[in-house]
């Protein structure tokens, strides 16, 4: 564990408190992508089952698992039960099939081994690449964002990009290098690129997210 | 790969 690693993982618990935050105390979940939670229900579930099979490493990282599978199941009952009048189902139309198609062709090509649970951990980590996208697609279609919305989205692209300095701390300092992971990572960071522009120069500047 | 089987990250 590295000062990166651990702020990293706290943007990420940061990301899922505001998303919380965001609908229970708005009561909707407007502006949110259910597709995007989806995926990262999936990616939680293909990724954090090691469980199952005694991938317990520590108990940080054991009870971090356990909250980010838990927290993603709320967050679609709270999409799918309570809050589902304020869904517009209509906005959230990004293709799945790609996402998750693309994400299962990459696991096939790049995995350390040719079995169950190196696949699918290949899986997880090409899909939560591009996860977000969805939710970036709802807000270029409408053009706007909420604030909370877009620290959600800020935050969780904080959690990915700190991990590439842990990376590069860990290639020198402990000779560890998960080119998978790294790769991947890179990737779901640069598709952060252009909301992290907008949100450096108008939401944190104290305007509305919107696109010009 | 050193270690890549050793999936301590989240």
């Amino acid at each position: 564990m590295n000062i990166f690693r651990f702020l990293g993982d706290l943007s990420h618990l940061v990301s899922i408190w505001l998303l919380l935050h965001k609908m229970t105390t708005s009561k909707s979940c407007t502006g949110i992508s259910f597709k995007t939670q989806a995926l990262y229900a999936l990616v939680f579930a293909t990724r954090y089952l090691d469980l199952l099979y005694g991938s317990w490493h520590s108990m940080y990282n054991v009870a971090m698992k356990i909250f980010f599978i838990g927290s993603s199941l709320y967050i679609l009952y709270l999409i799918k039960v309570p809050f589902k009048p304020t869904r517009d189902p209509a906005i959230d139309t990004f293709k799945l099939e790609y996402l998750v198609g693309g994400a299962l062709i990459m696991s096939l090509i790049a995995n350390y081994e040719y079995s169950f649970p190196e696949i699918l951990w290949s899986f997880s980590i090409w899909l939560e690449a591009v996860a977000i996208l969805p939710q970036l697609f709802i807000i270029q279609r409408t053009g706007e964002a909420e604030n909370i919305t877009t620290h959600y989205v800020a935050a969780l692209g904080a959690y990915r990009g700190l991990y590439i300095p842990n990376w590069l701390y860990r290639y020198f300092a402990e000779g560890f290098f998960d080119p998978i992971a790294v790769i991947a990572g890179i990737i779901q960071t640069v598709i952060y690129l252009d909301f992290f522009y907008i949100y450096f120069t108008k939401v944190l500047k104290g305007q509305k997210f919107e696109l010009p | 790969y050193p270690d890549t089987q050793v999936k301590d990250e989240l």
